[in-house]
């Protein structure tokens, strides 16, 4: 299992969301802000089992707008492995 | 070291937040919410010692309401090892 | 690459955040609440290459305020390794 970490613009929260639980993944969303802008972001945490890493990313990459700034970027995305993943 | 990263339901955060403190845990929550049905919870971050994970993740499982929806759960945790804990 | 979990008194946002992103450092930063005191915090997401983690950790030391209040620190930090870090 991965935890993906994956901070998107604000505006692009509900097409990605929608996008991901489509495709059966789950979704938790979190408000963020930017350090250096201070523009309203979503921080999205996303636990899924390694082999399904790639297509994720994938869903991210084809559903966030594209940037029209130069250096700034569409999505900023953490992996980080879990130890441990437990549902009650 | 370990954080462990609790998604519960808002309606829970309170009970369970007492139930660690008193339990001598360390508990930061963090506003969330679910990407597919869209209601509101807690993410918790709860820094624990790596002899303490069990210990921790008993006193969430009997503090949360249990679910009374097929196929949602009360807890989804991520546990997730620390290179490093720092406080100054 | 390493991410930074730094979850520092909200009154301290402004002045770290700006003295990390002067550093050239990127900052995410995410509105949190102590499980104990119940307090308003920040809780920054800060990831860095590996060879800087000191260099974050020393600024992060020098811009928030030192606590007065026994047992209560200006800082607690954790540092996770980053699988994969992807920008599109
Ligand atoms: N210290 C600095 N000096 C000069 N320019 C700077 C800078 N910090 C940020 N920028 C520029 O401003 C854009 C927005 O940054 P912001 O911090 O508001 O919003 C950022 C931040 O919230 C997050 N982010 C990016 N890299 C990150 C990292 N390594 N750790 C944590 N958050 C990161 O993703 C958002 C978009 O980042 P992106 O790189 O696409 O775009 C960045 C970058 O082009
Ligand atoms: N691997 C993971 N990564 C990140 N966050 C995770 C996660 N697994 C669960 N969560 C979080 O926990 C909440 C409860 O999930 P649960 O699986 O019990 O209960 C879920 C599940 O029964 C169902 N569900 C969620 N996504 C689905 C999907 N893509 N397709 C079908 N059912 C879905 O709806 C319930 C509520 O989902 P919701 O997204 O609102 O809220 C989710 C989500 O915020
Ligand atoms: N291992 C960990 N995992 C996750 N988050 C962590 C953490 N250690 C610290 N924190 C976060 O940092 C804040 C400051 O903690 P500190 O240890 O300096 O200062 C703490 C500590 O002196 C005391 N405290 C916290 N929990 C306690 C407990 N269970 N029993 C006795 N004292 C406690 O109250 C102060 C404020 O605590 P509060 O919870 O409001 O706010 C905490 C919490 O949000």
């Amino acid at each position: 299992m991965k935890l993906i970490i994956a901070i998107v613009k604000d505006t692009d929260n509900d097409k990605v969301s929608h996008a991901l639980t489509s495709a059966d993944f789950r979704v938790t969303t979190v408000a963020s802000t930017g350090g250096f802008l201070r523009r309203g972001q979503t921080t999205m945490l996303i636990g899924v089992k390694d082999e399904r890493v790639e297509e994720a990313l994938n869903i991210l990459r084809s559903n966030v707008t594209r940037s029209t700034e130069p250096n700034v970027k569409s999505a900023t995305i953490f992996v980080i492995k879990v130890d441990d993943f437990i549902q009650f």
